[in-house]
């Protein structure tokens, strides 16, 4: 719990919107 | 012991008692989702942001994202009405979101928005104090700090010039910008307390 951001899921968000293109392909 | 998520980023702080906490959760995630997106794409366009470490990014952005939303979401805060408007387009009272079970963190999200909106800022300079919120070289997991750091200086003397060069006779307001530092770190432990108090619940 000591790092909220990975712990709830920002942290892949932040790294999928980072590297646009793996984001493009997913949607 | 209904559940409620009392947060403007939710469409709506009303929980369907039918649902699984997992479920409430991936539908407050589909809609924030967005909004951290955009604080991403934002991220990119900060001149100098992209050429520090992708692990100084990642981490910047982690620690950073909520700081930027509320800079980003203050008119969401309606000091005068003493309403918040969800994302999803509806407008609640602050006595209905208290009972609701908002405390502290909702007081202190008027204050910050009120003093906020009451510099009068233009998007220009609101962009570029985003920027300087965003690029501090003491959040936690830094490999590299001295890019950071150097990154930071420039944009803190980019804000400074532009605040200097608009509100000539008005010389407080920098540092009134700068003291807003602080006050997003305080807010943004609140809010890791509320969302671990969500998460054990």
């Amino acid at each position: 719990f000591s790092d909220p951001a990975s712990n709830l899921g920002l942290e892949d968000i932040i790294r999928k919107a980072l590297m646009g293109n793996l984001e493009d392909r997913q949607e | 012991n209904r559940m409620h998520l009392v947060c403007p980023m939710n469409t709506s702080p009303h929980v369907d008692p039918q649902k699984s906490g997992h479920e409430v959760w991936e539908e407050f995630s589909h809609s924030f989702t967005p909004a951290v997106r955009e604080v991403v794409e934002f991220a990119k366009k900060i001149p100098g942001f992209r050429e520090l470490s992708q692990h100084d990014q990642v981490s910047l952005l982690k620690a950073g994202t909520f700081e930027v939303l509320v800079v980003r979401f203050a008119s969401l805060f309606d000091v005068k009405d003493r309403t918040v408007t969800f994302l999803g387009g509806k407008r609640y009272s602050v006595d209905s979101l208290r009972a609701l079970g908002a405390g502290d963190l909702l007081n202190s999200m008027f204050d910050f928005s009120e003093k906020l909106m009451n510099l009068g800022l233009s998007e220009e300079e609101m962009s570029l104090f985003t920027a300087v919120v965003l690029v501090s070289a003491d959040r936690s997991g830094i490999e590299n700090v001295n890019s950071v750091e150097a990154l930071q200086e420039t944009l803190i003397r980019a804000l400074r010039s532009l605040i200097t060069k608009n509100h000539p006779n008005e010389a407080s307001i920098f540092t009134k910008l700068l003291l807003k530092l602080p006050d997003l770190r305080s807010l943004n432990n609140m809010h890791s307390e509320q969302l671990l108090a969500f998460k054990v619940h």
